[in-house]
Protein backbone atom coordinates (compact mmCIF):
# COMPACT_ATOMS: atom_id res chain seq x y z
CA UNK A 1 0.00 0.00 0.00
CA UNK A 2 1.70 3.19 -1.03
CA UNK A 3 0.05 6.89 -1.48
CA UNK A 4 -0.01 7.08 -5.27
CA UNK A 5 -1.55 10.61 -5.61
CA UNK A 6 -0.76 13.48 -2.99
CA UNK A 7 -1.84 15.92 -5.45
CA UNK A 8 -2.46 19.47 -3.68
CA UNK A 9 -2.13 19.78 -0.14
CA UNK A 10 -5.47 19.31 1.28
CA UNK A 11 -7.04 16.13 -0.78
CA UNK A 12 -5.28 12.91 -0.51
CA UNK A 13 -5.71 9.27 -1.35
CA UNK A 14 -4.43 5.97 -0.77
CA UNK A 15 -4.76 3.16 -3.38
CA UNK A 16 -4.29 -0.95 -2.06
CA UNK A 17 -2.25 -2.41 -4.54
CA UNK A 18 -3.13 -5.84 -4.21
CA UNK A 19 -7.04 -4.25 -4.94
CA UNK A 20 -6.46 -1.58 -7.00
CA UNK A 21 -9.05 0.25 -4.88
CA UNK A 22 -9.28 2.93 -2.81
CA UNK A 23 -7.98 2.24 0.64
CA UNK A 24 -8.43 5.95 2.59
CA UNK A 25 -9.13 9.84 1.61
CA UNK A 26 -6.97 12.76 3.50
CA UNK A 27 -9.26 15.76 3.22
CA UNK A 28 -9.77 19.11 5.17
CA UNK A 29 -7.35 17.64 7.44
CA UNK A 30 -9.18 14.42 8.58
CA UNK A 31 -7.94 10.93 7.11
CA UNK A 32 -10.27 8.16 7.17
CA UNK A 33 -10.24 4.60 5.89
CA UNK A 34 -12.32 4.37 2.99
CA UNK A 35 -12.73 2.07 0.27
CA UNK A 36 -15.01 2.70 -3.04
CA UNK A 37 -16.25 -0.48 -5.06
CA UNK A 38 -19.32 -1.16 -7.46
CA UNK A 39 -21.47 -4.67 -6.81
CA UNK A 40 -24.31 -5.45 -7.74
CA UNK A 41 -27.95 -6.84 -6.63
CA UNK A 42 -29.47 -9.74 -8.95
CA UNK A 43 -33.16 -8.94 -9.49
CA UNK A 44 -35.74 -10.88 -8.29
CA UNK A 45 -37.22 -13.31 -10.70
CA UNK A 46 -41.14 -14.45 -10.21
CA UNK A 47 -44.45 -15.47 -11.59
CA UNK A 48 -46.42 -12.43 -10.34
CA UNK A 49 -49.14 -13.85 -9.62
CA UNK A 50 -49.32 -13.18 -5.64
CA UNK A 51 -47.13 -9.85 -4.03
CA UNK A 52 -44.47 -12.64 -2.50
CA UNK A 53 -43.48 -13.59 -6.55
CA UNK A 54 -43.05 -10.33 -8.25
CA UNK A 55 -40.18 -9.77 -10.26
CA UNK A 56 -37.84 -6.69 -9.03
CA UNK A 57 -38.63 -4.22 -12.61
CA UNK A 58 -39.37 -0.64 -13.03
CA UNK A 59 -41.46 -0.12 -10.42
CA UNK A 60 -39.73 -2.38 -7.20
CA UNK A 61 -36.37 -3.06 -6.20
CA UNK A 62 -36.14 -6.64 -4.76
CA UNK A 63 -33.21 -8.13 -4.73
CA UNK A 64 -32.96 -12.10 -4.65
CA UNK A 65 -30.71 -11.66 -2.70
CA UNK A 66 -29.26 -9.31 0.12
CA UNK A 67 -25.98 -9.57 -0.04
CA UNK A 68 -24.41 -7.95 -3.45
CA UNK A 69 -21.94 -9.44 -5.47
CA UNK A 70 -18.51 -7.63 -6.04
CA UNK A 71 -17.86 -6.64 -9.71
CA UNK A 72 -14.31 -7.56 -9.80
CA UNK A 73 -11.41 -8.61 -6.55
CA UNK A 74 -8.70 -6.61 -8.74
CA UNK A 75 -9.19 -3.24 -10.48
CA UNK A 76 -6.99 -1.91 -13.38
CA UNK A 77 -6.32 1.46 -12.41
CA UNK A 78 -4.44 3.90 -14.19
CA UNK A 79 -2.95 7.34 -12.75
CA UNK A 80 -2.73 10.62 -14.81
CA UNK A 81 -1.11 13.66 -12.83
CA UNK A 82 -1.25 16.84 -14.10
CA UNK A 83 -1.22 20.18 -12.98
CA UNK A 84 -4.64 20.82 -12.78
CA UNK A 85 -6.43 17.48 -12.40
CA UNK A 86 -5.14 14.33 -11.49
CA UNK A 87 -6.98 11.25 -13.05
CA UNK A 88 -7.73 7.73 -12.01
CA UNK A 89 -8.82 5.39 -14.62
CA UNK A 90 -10.76 2.11 -13.23
CA UNK A 91 -11.51 -0.78 -15.27
CA UNK A 92 -13.92 -2.89 -12.99
CA UNK A 93 -14.90 -5.10 -15.82
CA UNK A 94 -16.28 -4.75 -19.34
CA UNK A 95 -19.17 -3.00 -17.72
CA UNK A 96 -18.30 -0.73 -15.01
CA UNK A 97 -15.27 1.72 -15.54
CA UNK A 98 -14.45 4.97 -13.47
CA UNK A 99 -12.07 7.59 -13.65
CA UNK A 100 -11.49 9.43 -10.23
CA UNK A 101 -10.43 12.95 -9.85
CA UNK A 102 -9.06 15.33 -7.40
CA UNK A 103 -8.91 18.97 -8.88
CA UNK A 104 -6.40 21.87 -7.84
CA UNK A 105 -7.57 23.63 -5.12
CA UNK A 106 -10.82 21.67 -4.75
CA UNK A 107 -12.05 19.99 -1.30
CA UNK A 108 -13.70 16.93 -2.92
CA UNK A 109 -12.99 13.89 -4.80
CA UNK A 110 -15.15 13.13 -7.79
CA UNK A 111 -16.44 9.88 -9.17
CA UNK A 112 -17.19 9.55 -13.04
CA UNK A 113 -18.71 6.54 -12.97
CA UNK A 114 -19.40 4.64 -16.19
CA UNK A 115 -21.61 1.52 -15.97
CA UNK A 116 -23.47 -0.34 -19.11
CA UNK A 117 -24.14 -1.78 -21.52
CA UNK A 118 -24.91 -4.62 -18.65
CA UNK A 119 -25.47 -8.22 -20.10
CA UNK A 120 -28.97 -8.95 -20.74
CA UNK A 121 -28.22 -12.89 -20.36
CA UNK A 122 -28.78 -14.61 -17.40
CA UNK A 123 -30.72 -12.44 -14.53
CA UNK A 124 -31.48 -8.96 -14.19
CA UNK A 125 -28.26 -6.79 -12.52
CA UNK A 126 -29.12 -3.88 -10.37
CA UNK A 127 -25.27 -1.69 -10.32
CA UNK A 128 -24.64 -0.14 -7.35
CA UNK A 129 -21.55 2.27 -5.96
CA UNK A 130 -20.86 1.44 -2.11
CA UNK A 131 -18.49 3.81 0.01
CA UNK A 132 -16.95 1.82 2.97
CA UNK A 133 -15.35 3.48 6.46
CA UNK A 134 -15.02 2.92 9.79
CA UNK A 135 -17.36 5.38 11.07
CA UNK A 136 -19.22 4.17 14.08
CA UNK A 137 -22.80 5.69 12.81
CA UNK A 138 -25.55 3.48 15.31
CA UNK A 139 -27.91 2.30 11.98
CA UNK A 140 -28.16 6.42 11.18
CA UNK A 141 -27.84 7.99 7.93
CA UNK A 142 -29.05 11.06 6.40
CA UNK A 143 -30.81 11.65 2.89
CA UNK A 144 -32.17 14.82 1.12
CA UNK A 145 -35.43 12.96 -0.16
CA UNK A 146 -37.59 16.03 -0.46
CA UNK A 147 -34.57 18.17 -1.98
CA UNK A 148 -35.37 20.27 0.89
CA UNK A 149 -33.84 19.72 3.98
CA UNK A 150 -31.75 16.46 5.39
CA UNK A 151 -33.97 13.15 6.61
CA UNK A 152 -32.64 11.19 9.07
CA UNK A 153 -32.91 7.71 8.72
CA UNK A 154 -32.67 4.59 10.61
CA UNK A 155 -31.65 1.04 9.30
CA UNK A 156 -35.18 -0.85 10.20
CA UNK A 157 -36.68 1.44 11.81
CA UNK A 158 -39.87 3.81 11.53
CA UNK A 159 -40.42 6.52 13.35
CA UNK A 160 -44.09 6.55 14.23
CA UNK A 161 -44.78 2.55 14.15
CA UNK A 162 -43.18 -0.62 15.03
CA UNK A 163 -41.66 -1.94 11.69
CA UNK A 164 -40.47 -5.37 10.80
CA UNK A 165 -39.16 -5.38 7.68
CA UNK A 166 -39.70 -8.23 5.16
CA UNK A 167 -37.24 -7.23 2.51
CA UNK A 168 -33.67 -5.65 4.32
CA UNK A 169 -32.26 -4.20 1.67
CA UNK A 170 -35.34 -2.54 -0.18
CA UNK A 171 -37.06 -1.72 2.63
CA UNK A 172 -33.98 0.73 3.92
CA UNK A 173 -33.63 2.26 0.75
CA UNK A 174 -34.29 5.76 0.66
CA UNK A 175 -34.68 8.29 -2.34
CA UNK A 176 -31.80 10.35 -2.58
CA UNK A 177 -32.05 14.01 -4.69
CA UNK A 178 -28.44 15.63 -4.34
CA UNK A 179 -26.97 14.00 -1.00
CA UNK A 180 -26.51 11.18 1.62
CA UNK A 181 -24.11 11.14 4.34
CA UNK A 182 -23.24 9.37 7.54
CA UNK A 183 -21.49 10.41 10.73
CA UNK A 184 -19.16 9.37 13.54
CA UNK A 185 -20.20 11.89 16.69
CA UNK A 186 -17.59 10.57 18.65
CA UNK A 187 -14.74 10.68 16.13
CA UNK A 188 -16.32 14.08 14.18
CA UNK A 189 -16.19 12.68 11.31
CA UNK A 190 -19.10 13.01 8.48
CA UNK A 191 -18.93 11.22 5.31
CA UNK A 192 -21.16 12.71 2.31
CA UNK A 193 -22.12 11.77 -1.38
CA UNK A 194 -23.22 14.28 -3.38
CA UNK A 195 -24.95 13.15 -6.64
CA UNK A 196 -25.20 15.03 -10.06
CA UNK A 197 -29.19 13.15 -9.89
CA UNK A 198 -31.80 11.40 -8.25
CA UNK A 199 -30.93 8.29 -7.24
CA UNK A 200 -31.99 5.30 -4.49
CA UNK A 201 -29.47 4.62 -1.57
CA UNK A 202 -28.95 3.35 1.75
CA UNK A 203 -26.24 2.33 4.79
CA UNK A 204 -27.01 -1.08 5.06
CA UNK A 205 -24.27 -1.51 7.44
CA UNK A 206 -22.50 1.10 10.32
CA UNK A 207 -20.01 3.02 8.41
CA UNK A 208 -20.98 2.06 4.93
CA UNK A 209 -23.30 3.90 1.87
CA UNK A 210 -24.60 2.86 -1.45
CA UNK A 211 -26.52 4.61 -4.22
CA UNK A 212 -28.01 2.99 -6.98
CA UNK A 213 -26.48 3.84 -9.75
CA UNK A 214 -28.01 1.50 -13.11
CA UNK A 215 -30.43 -1.36 -13.41
CA UNK A 216 -31.65 -4.04 -15.73
CA UNK A 217 -34.41 -6.07 -14.89
CA UNK A 218 -35.33 -8.73 -17.96
CA UNK A 219 -38.95 -9.46 -16.60
CA UNK A 220 -42.23 -7.50 -15.69
CA UNK A 221 -42.94 -6.45 -12.41
CA UNK A 222 -46.80 -6.33 -13.44
CA UNK A 223 -47.58 -2.86 -11.49
CA UNK A 224 -48.18 -1.70 -15.13
CA UNK A 225 -45.69 -0.75 -17.43
CA UNK A 226 -46.32 -4.02 -19.54
CA UNK A 227 -42.49 -4.55 -20.00
CA UNK A 228 -39.11 -5.27 -18.82
CA UNK A 229 -36.41 -2.76 -17.44
CA UNK A 230 -34.20 -3.23 -20.43
CA UNK A 231 -33.75 -0.01 -22.07
CA UNK A 232 -31.41 -0.31 -25.50
CA UNK A 233 -29.35 2.20 -27.71
CA UNK A 234 -27.21 1.21 -30.43
CA UNK A 235 -28.63 -2.57 -30.11
CA UNK A 236 -27.13 -2.86 -26.81
CA UNK A 237 -27.84 -1.53 -23.70
CA UNK A 238 -27.93 1.53 -22.32
CA UNK A 239 -24.41 3.30 -20.50
CA UNK A 240 -25.42 5.41 -17.99
CA UNK A 241 -22.58 7.54 -16.95
CA UNK A 242 -23.02 10.38 -13.52
CA UNK A 243 -20.82 11.90 -11.09
CA UNK A 244 -20.92 11.33 -7.59
CA UNK A 245 -18.99 14.15 -4.84
CA UNK A 246 -17.26 12.95 -1.98
CA UNK A 247 -16.62 15.32 0.88
CA UNK A 248 -14.85 14.23 4.41
CA UNK A 249 -15.40 17.19 7.30
CA UNK A 250 -15.48 17.32 10.77
CA UNK A 251 -19.23 16.24 11.84
CA UNK A 252 -19.82 19.61 13.87
CA UNK A 253 -20.36 21.60 11.09
CA UNK A 254 -17.03 21.90 8.61
CA UNK A 255 -18.40 19.36 6.02
CA UNK A 256 -21.69 20.75 6.28
CA UNK A 257 -20.29 23.96 5.00
CA UNK A 258 -18.39 22.18 1.93
CA UNK A 259 -21.59 20.21 1.03
CA UNK A 260 -23.21 23.07 0.46
CA UNK A 261 -20.86 25.13 -1.30
CA UNK A 262 -20.31 22.11 -3.30
CA UNK A 263 -24.02 21.24 -4.03
CA UNK A 264 -24.30 25.14 -5.26
CA UNK A 265 -21.50 25.22 -7.91
CA UNK A 266 -22.41 21.67 -8.75
CA UNK A 267 -26.14 21.43 -9.05
CA UNK A 268 -26.49 24.75 -10.33
CA UNK A 269 -23.07 24.65 -12.28
CA UNK A 270 -21.98 27.11 -14.73
CA UNK A 271 -22.72 26.78 -18.47
CA UNK A 272 -20.37 26.51 -21.70
CA UNK A 273 -21.04 27.98 -24.41
CA UNK A 274 -18.52 27.60 -27.60
CA UNK A 275 -18.55 30.15 -30.10
CA UNK A 276 -15.98 31.60 -32.79
CA UNK A 277 -15.19 35.33 -33.15
CA UNK A 278 -17.39 36.47 -35.77
CA UNK A 279 -16.10 39.15 -38.37
CA UNK A 280 -14.03 40.78 -35.78
CA UNK A 281 -10.46 40.74 -34.07
CA UNK A 282 -9.43 39.20 -31.47
CA UNK A 283 -8.63 42.55 -29.63
CA UNK A 284 -12.26 43.71 -30.49
CA UNK A 285 -13.93 40.92 -29.16
CA UNK A 286 -11.71 41.27 -25.76
CA UNK B 1 -40.55 34.49 -25.00
CA UNK B 2 -41.56 32.06 -27.85
CA UNK B 3 -38.13 30.45 -27.89
CA UNK B 4 -39.02 29.46 -24.65
CA UNK B 5 -42.35 27.79 -25.29
CA UNK B 6 -41.02 24.32 -26.20
CA UNK B 7 -38.98 23.92 -22.72
CA UNK B 8 -41.96 25.08 -21.02
CA UNK B 9 -44.24 22.33 -22.64
CA UNK B 10 -41.56 19.81 -22.11
CA UNK B 11 -40.70 20.83 -18.25
CA UNK B 12 -44.77 20.41 -17.87
CA UNK B 13 -44.63 16.97 -19.10
CA UNK B 14 -41.69 15.20 -17.36
CA UNK B 15 -44.09 16.08 -14.56
CA UNK B 16 -45.71 13.11 -15.37
CA UNK B 17 -44.97 10.43 -12.99
CA UNK B 18 -43.66 7.89 -15.39
CA UNK B 19 -41.19 10.86 -16.46
CA UNK B 20 -40.03 11.72 -12.78
CA UNK B 21 -39.18 7.88 -11.99
CA UNK B 22 -38.28 5.89 -14.86
CA UNK B 23 -41.69 3.67 -15.36
CA UNK B 24 -42.46 4.93 -18.51
CA UNK B 25 -42.28 2.44 -21.61
CA UNK B 26 -39.30 2.23 -23.52
CA UNK B 27 -40.11 3.80 -26.98
CA UNK B 28 -41.91 6.70 -24.39
CA UNK B 29 -38.61 7.21 -22.54
CA UNK B 30 -37.19 7.62 -26.20
CA UNK B 31 -40.09 10.27 -27.12
CA UNK B 32 -39.28 12.12 -23.43
CA UNK B 33 -35.52 12.78 -24.94
CA UNK B 34 -36.41 13.82 -28.59
CA UNK B 35 -38.83 16.10 -26.73
CA UNK B 36 -36.12 17.48 -24.42
CA UNK B 37 -33.65 17.73 -27.14
CA UNK B 38 -35.74 19.76 -29.46
CA UNK B 39 -36.70 21.96 -26.50
CA UNK B 40 -33.26 22.58 -25.44
CA UNK B 41 -32.23 23.07 -28.99
CA UNK B 42 -34.84 26.11 -29.31
CA UNK B 43 -33.52 27.63 -25.78
CA UNK B 44 -30.22 27.85 -27.62
CA UNK B 45 -31.14 30.51 -29.70
CA UNK B 46 -32.79 32.52 -26.78
CA UNK B 47 -29.18 31.94 -24.81
CA UNK B 48 -27.22 33.07 -28.18
CA UNK B 49 -29.11 36.24 -28.61
CA UNK B 50 -28.32 37.20 -24.69
CA UNK B 51 -24.81 36.58 -25.04
CA UNK B 52 -24.85 38.62 -28.21
CA UNK B 53 -26.55 41.41 -26.31
CA UNK B 54 -23.44 41.41 -23.46
CA UNK B 55 -20.53 41.21 -26.23
CA UNK B 56 -21.73 44.10 -28.35
CA UNK B 57 -19.74 46.80 -27.39
CA UNK B 58 -21.77 49.25 -28.71
CA UNK B 59 -25.90 49.19 -28.32
CA UNK B 60 -26.33 49.57 -32.38
CA UNK B 61 -23.78 46.81 -33.25
CA UNK B 62 -24.84 43.71 -35.13
CA UNK B 63 -22.11 41.16 -33.62
CA UNK B 64 -24.53 38.18 -34.61
CA UNK B 65 -22.15 35.26 -32.51
CA UNK B 66 -23.59 31.65 -32.83
CA UNK B 67 -22.98 30.67 -29.10
CA UNK B 68 -23.55 26.72 -29.13
CA UNK B 69 -23.23 23.95 -26.18
CA UNK B 70 -21.91 20.47 -26.46
CA UNK B 71 -24.90 18.24 -25.33
CA UNK B 72 -22.80 15.06 -26.36
CA UNK B 73 -19.73 15.84 -24.11
CA UNK B 74 -20.71 13.47 -21.82
CA UNK B 75 -19.54 10.66 -23.89
CA UNK B 76 -16.40 13.45 -24.77
CA UNK B 77 -17.56 14.11 -28.21
CA UNK B 78 -17.83 17.85 -29.57
CA UNK B 79 -17.78 18.18 -33.02
CA UNK B 80 -16.90 22.05 -32.83
CA UNK B 81 -14.36 21.74 -30.59
CA UNK B 82 -12.69 18.71 -32.32
CA UNK B 83 -12.80 20.40 -35.65
CA UNK B 84 -11.83 24.44 -34.94
CA UNK B 85 -8.71 25.38 -34.23
CA UNK B 86 -9.24 28.35 -33.04
CA UNK B 87 -12.64 29.42 -30.83
CA UNK B 88 -13.50 31.34 -28.04
CA UNK B 89 -14.81 29.68 -24.68
CA UNK B 90 -17.88 31.64 -22.69
CA UNK B 91 -18.62 30.05 -19.11
CA UNK B 92 -21.66 32.24 -17.75
CA UNK B 93 -21.77 31.78 -14.09
CA UNK B 94 -25.78 31.19 -12.47
CA UNK B 95 -24.99 32.09 -8.58
CA UNK B 96 -24.79 34.72 -7.06
CA UNK B 97 -21.53 34.59 -5.78
CA UNK B 98 -18.30 34.49 -7.97
CA UNK B 99 -17.24 30.57 -8.50
CA UNK B 100 -14.27 29.06 -10.18
CA UNK B 101 -15.14 26.37 -12.41
CA UNK B 102 -13.23 23.93 -14.16
CA UNK B 103 -13.95 23.66 -18.11
CA UNK B 104 -13.45 20.50 -19.98
CA UNK B 105 -14.21 19.31 -23.73
CA UNK B 106 -12.43 17.09 -26.25
CA UNK B 107 -9.76 18.41 -28.70
CA UNK B 108 -8.26 16.52 -31.39
CA UNK B 109 -4.98 18.61 -31.27
CA UNK B 110 -1.90 18.01 -29.77
CA UNK B 111 -1.07 21.52 -27.76
CA UNK B 112 -2.85 24.15 -27.49
CA UNK B 113 -2.93 27.91 -25.63
CA UNK B 114 -5.88 29.37 -23.80
CA UNK B 115 -5.90 33.32 -22.81
CA UNK B 116 -8.27 34.44 -21.08
CA UNK B 117 -10.46 37.97 -20.98
CA UNK B 118 -7.09 39.76 -20.95
CA UNK B 119 -5.33 37.91 -23.14
CA UNK B 120 -2.77 36.41 -20.49
CA UNK B 121 -2.41 32.57 -20.96
CA UNK B 122 -3.91 30.47 -18.57
CA UNK B 123 -2.73 26.81 -17.43
CA UNK B 124 -4.21 24.20 -19.35
CA UNK B 125 -4.25 20.04 -19.53
CA UNK B 126 -4.56 17.53 -21.80
CA UNK B 127 -5.95 14.66 -20.08
CA UNK B 128 -6.46 11.19 -21.67
CA UNK B 129 -10.31 9.96 -22.78
CA UNK B 130 -10.57 6.86 -20.64
CA UNK B 131 -10.59 3.78 -22.59
CA UNK B 132 -13.87 2.46 -21.42
CA UNK B 133 -15.45 6.26 -22.45
CA UNK B 134 -14.09 5.63 -25.84
CA UNK B 135 -16.02 2.41 -26.68
CA UNK B 136 -19.45 4.04 -25.41
CA UNK B 137 -21.61 2.29 -28.34
CA UNK B 138 -22.85 5.07 -30.56
CA UNK B 139 -19.85 7.12 -29.65
CA UNK B 140 -18.64 8.90 -33.07
CA UNK B 141 -15.84 11.10 -32.44
CA UNK B 142 -12.05 10.71 -33.00
CA UNK B 143 -10.84 12.46 -29.75
CA UNK B 144 -8.31 10.55 -27.25
CA UNK B 145 -7.91 13.51 -25.10
CA UNK B 146 -10.12 16.31 -23.25
CA UNK B 147 -8.21 19.74 -22.68
CA UNK B 148 -8.99 21.33 -19.35
CA UNK B 149 -8.67 24.79 -18.12
CA UNK B 150 -9.54 26.39 -14.45
CA UNK B 151 -12.39 29.37 -15.19
CA UNK B 152 -11.26 31.37 -12.26
CA UNK B 153 -13.51 33.79 -10.35
CA UNK B 154 -16.33 33.89 -12.39
CA UNK B 155 -18.32 37.00 -11.68
CA UNK B 156 -22.03 36.65 -10.07
CA UNK B 157 -24.47 36.05 -12.64
CA UNK B 158 -21.71 37.04 -15.34
CA UNK B 159 -19.22 35.42 -17.77
CA UNK B 160 -16.07 35.27 -18.84
CA UNK B 161 -14.67 34.74 -22.31
CA UNK B 162 -11.61 32.53 -22.87
CA UNK B 163 -9.46 32.32 -26.64
CA UNK B 164 -8.57 28.85 -27.28
CA UNK B 165 -6.11 28.01 -30.12
CA UNK B 166 -4.12 24.88 -31.22
CA UNK B 167 -0.43 25.57 -31.44
CA UNK B 168 2.39 23.40 -32.99
CA UNK B 169 3.95 21.05 -30.32
CA UNK B 170 7.20 22.40 -29.88
CA UNK B 171 10.20 19.61 -29.70
CA UNK B 172 13.64 20.51 -28.57
CA UNK B 173 16.13 18.31 -29.70
CA UNK B 174 20.05 18.75 -28.44
CA UNK B 175 22.48 17.91 -30.99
Amino acid sequence: KETNTDYNNDVKLEIDESTGLISSVTMNNITTPLTQEFLFYEGYVGNNEVFENRSSGAYIFRPKNNTPTVATNRVNSTIFKGNLVTEIHQKFNDWIGQIVRLYKGENLIEFDWVVGPLPSKGFGKEVISRFVTDLKTNSTFYTDSNGREILKRVRDFRPTWNVHLEEAVSGNYYPVTSKILIKDPVKNVEVAVLTDRAQGGSSLRDGELELMVHRNCLHDDAFGVDEALNEQAFGEGLVARGSHYLVVGSADGGAAKSERDLAQRKLLQAWTFFSTIGNQSLEDYR
Amino acid sequence: QVDLNSLRQAMGVMQHHDAITGTEKEHVAHDYARILTEAIKECEIISSKALNKLVESQPSEDVNIEFSSCPLSNVSSCPFTENTENFTVTVYNPLSRPVTHFVRFPVLGEAYQITDDAGVPVETQLVPIAEFVLSIPGRKSEAVADLVFQAIDIPPLGFKSYNVQAVKRVVETKI
